[in-house]
């Protein structure tokens, strides 16, 4: 039988058209789940108004930025930091599904 | 995959 494949991690955009980015992630260094993964997605989000990020998704990059080997709280900054930034109108996810 | 049980769970944070 053939080897399962695996999943490719994509880039996705979200376009900052809502007050809140709307997703709840889970993990970080250090603990079950080493890289933060999406939990939630709340509707009205910039993120749920995207609608390719999916609940189970792992989050890899942000705007261009590893999370590997960083803490839940330092990964969390991150993005919430690139979601407050007027820098750029959108954010570049690098995720991947739960392979 | 023991190692990963002993770890301890993640706090989740609303972005």
């Amino acid at each position: 039988s053939s080897p399962a494949p695996v999943p490719t991690p994509n880039v996705v955009r979200v376009v900052k058209n809502a007050n809140t980015l709307g997703i709840a992630i889970e993990g970080g260094a250090n603990t079950r789940q080493p890289l933060p993964r999406i939990v939630t997605i709340q509707k009205g989000g910039s993120a749920h108004n995207c609608g390719q990020l999916k609940v189970g998704q792992i989050i890899l990059e942000v705007n261009g930025i590893s999370l590997r080997g960083r803490e839940h709280k330092d990964a969390a900054k991150i993005i919430a930091e690139a979601f407050k930034t007027k820098e750029k109108d959108h954010i570049d996810f690098l995720v991947v599904d739960p392979g | 995959r023991e190692k990963r049980l002993t770890l301890p769970p993640s706090e989740i944070t609303l972005l």
